[in-house]
């Protein structure tokens, strides 16, 4: 465990924190994708079968069903909770989600590292979690207006993988056996689909100004 | 354990 990854762990559970909160706190989900949030969900799940049959750490188990449980919190309080519920945009959260499960397992099925049940799954998540933001980031586009909460949610998910990406590096350069590559290809064309909102998010921020995407 | 497919990341 070196400092990248857990700063990049630390925000990627802060983002997770920030979007119950703002539920939680508005009792609404304007803004917030559902299919994202499913998409995650599903990454979780995929990812952490090995939960009850390798263990690496405490913190590695209490961090996998810290992700598993709030995840799947906040798609029941999208798909279940009745005032939340109500919030819900269906009109703007239109991306086709679907095709990406199937892409991405398809691409499980071919890229690899060994052809097992929980390493197909482990690698389609990867893929999964690569692709799973874009439902949302085509909502922000759509509506135009991004709130605070919503921002940051975004913010902090993008420096996760920014985390990540410093972590692989030092990783490469201290440990002499330390090569993954699905992980890494993956996990930068992740934070690449970033780069777009990061550039309009600190333009805001530098004018103090709403954050807005452009049409 | 095997190093290429040992997952201690999150």
């Amino acid at each position: 465990m070196n400092i990248f990854r857990l700063a990049g762990d630390m925000t990627h559970l802060l983002s997770i924190i920030v979007l119950l909160l703002k539920i939680y706190a508005t009792k609404s989900c304007s803004g917030v994708s559902r299919k994202t949030q499913e998409l995650y969900a599903i990454v979780f799940l995929a990812r952490y079968l090995d939960l009850f049959t390798d263990f690496i750490s405490v913190y590695n188990s209490f961090m996998k069903v810290v992700f598993i449980a709030s995840s799947l919190a906040i798609v029941w309080c999208m798909r279940v909770h009745p005032m939340v519920r109500r919030s819900y945009d269906k009109e703007l959260d239109t991306f086709r989600h679907y095709f990406l499960i199937a892409a991405c397992f398809l691409l499980a099925l071919v890229l690899h590292e060994k052809f097992t049940f929980q390493e197909v799954f482990w690698a389609f998540s990867i893929y999964l979690e690569a692709v799973a933001i874009l439902p949302q980031l085509v909502l922000l586009q759509r509506s135009g207006n991004v709130d605070n909460l919503t921002g940051q949610y975004v913010f902090f998910l993008g420096a996760y993988r920014g985390f990540y990406i410093l972590n692989w590096i030092y990783r490469y350069l201290t440990e002499p056996r330390f090569t993954r590559w699905i992980a890494c290809v993956s996990g930068v064309v992740q934070t690449a689909l970033y780069a777009d909102f990061f550039y309009y998010y600190f333009i805001s921020w530098k004018n103090n100004s709403k954050l807005k995407l452009p049409a | 354990a095997d190093v290429i497919t040992e997952h201690d990341e999150l």
